[in-house]
C-alpha cells in the first residue's frame, strides 16, 4: 500500500 | 577534554535503547551546548535526531567541539552494566581514540569503568526545516506504543488520519482490518497522563510503515508524552521531549501512492 519514499528526499544535506 | 556527569544515568541507557534498533553506528556531536546526534536508519527511510542539553547534566565540560563515532550496539552492551540508580560519567580526550564510561552506585560502594574505541564515521547531516504542521497530536507515550504494537499484528502499513473526530490509526492485511480512534479529551476530567490533545488546522491522511513506528516507540520509557506532527506529503515527526534534558525526535518518510 503506497511506495516507501526515502527520507533524503525531504531534507537538504548540510 | 570532554566530561559529562549525569546523576540520572539511566537516561543515557534509555536513549541508546531507543536508537539502537534503527541506527548501528553514529556520531555523537559534542559541543559546549551539549550533545547532538543525527542519523538515518540503514534503509534511509527515517531520521533520528537527539538533543541533550549541557544544562541537563550535573556537570558538563567540552573544550572542543568534535564528533564521537560510536557503535551503538557496543555502547548498549556497556550500558547493560549500568544499574538503574547509577551515576554515569562520560569522558573523552580531545585527540583520543576512545570514550570512557564510569558507573558509580548511588552509595559510592561500586564503581565500574569501561573504555570503548571510537570510530571514524562519515555521516551526512541534514538541515531540518521548521515546519508548520497541519495537525499535531499529543498523547501518552505508552498508549502510542500500545497502538503501534497492537496494529502491527494485522499489517505492515498504518494509515494515520487526523480529522474532526480525532486521530484514526488504520491497518489492513491478509487477516483483516483494524482501526483505532483516539479522541481529544482535553475538555473532560482526564488525568494528565491520559490526556489526548489534537490541534488540527486541516485534515491529514498519510500512510507509514509500522515497523519504524514500533522502533520509535522504544523511546517511551524516556518520558510520559509523545507528539505526532503531520502535514501532507512530508515526513511524520514523532517527538519525545525529555523534561529539563532534551528531546528525541524521529522523522519518518511517508508511503506515497503512485
Amino acid at each position: 500500500k503506497g511506495n516507501q519514499v526515502r527520507i533524503e528526499n525531504f531534507f537538504a544535506a548540510k | 577534554m570532554f566530561e559529562a556527569r549525569l546523576t540520572k544515568g539511566e537516561l543515557i541507557k534509555k536513549v541508546i535503547e531507543a536508537l539502537k534498533d534503527l541506527v548501528t553506528e553514529a556520531n555523537f556531536d559534542i559541543s559546549a551546548t551539549g550533545i547532538q546526534l543525527q542519523a538515518m536508519d540503514s534503509s534511509h527511510v527515517s531520521l533520528c535526531a537527539l538533543q541533550m542539553k549541557a544544562e541537563g547534566f550535573d556537570h558538563f565540560r567540552c573544550d572542543r567541539s568534535m564528533p564521537l563515532g560510536i557503535n551503538l550496539s557496543s555502547m548498549s552492551k556497556v550500558l547493560k552494566c549500568c544499574n538503574k540508580d547509577d551515576i554515569v560519567t562520560l569522558k573523552a580526550e580531545d585527540d583520543g581514540d576512545s570514550i570512557n564510561f564510569m558507573f558509580e552506585s548511588k552509595d559510592q560502594d561500586k564503581i565500574s569503568d569501561f573504555e570503548l574505541k571510537l570510530m571514524d564515521i562519515d555521516s551526512e547531516h541534514f538541515g531540518i526545516p521548521d515546519t508548520d504542521y497541519k495537525a499535531t497530536v499529543t498523547m501518552s507515550a505508552s498508549e502510542f506504543t500500545r497502538i503501534c504494537n497492537d496494529l502491527s499484528i494485522l499489517g505492515e502499513t498504518v494509515a494515520i488520519s487526523v480529522g474532526k473526530d480525532g486521530v484514526r490509526f488504520s491497518v489492513s492485511g491478509e487477516m483483516g482490518t483494524g482501526n483505532m480512534t483516539v479522541r481529544d479529551n482535553t475538555s473532560s476530567d482526564t488525568k494528565e497522563a491520559d490526556r489526548v490533545e489534537i490541534d488540527m488546522e486541516e485534515p491529514v491522511n498519510l500512510n507509514f510503515a509500522l515497523r519504524y513506528l514500533k522502533s520509535f516507540a522504544k523511546a517511551a520509557p524516556l518520558t510520559d508524552r509523545v507528539s505526532l506532527c503531520l502535514s501532507r506529503d512530508v515526513p511524520l515527526l514523532v517527538k519525545y521531549e525529555i523534561p529539563e534534558f532534551g528531546s528525541l525526535s524521529y522523522y519518518l518518510a511517508p508511503k506515497i501512492d503512485d
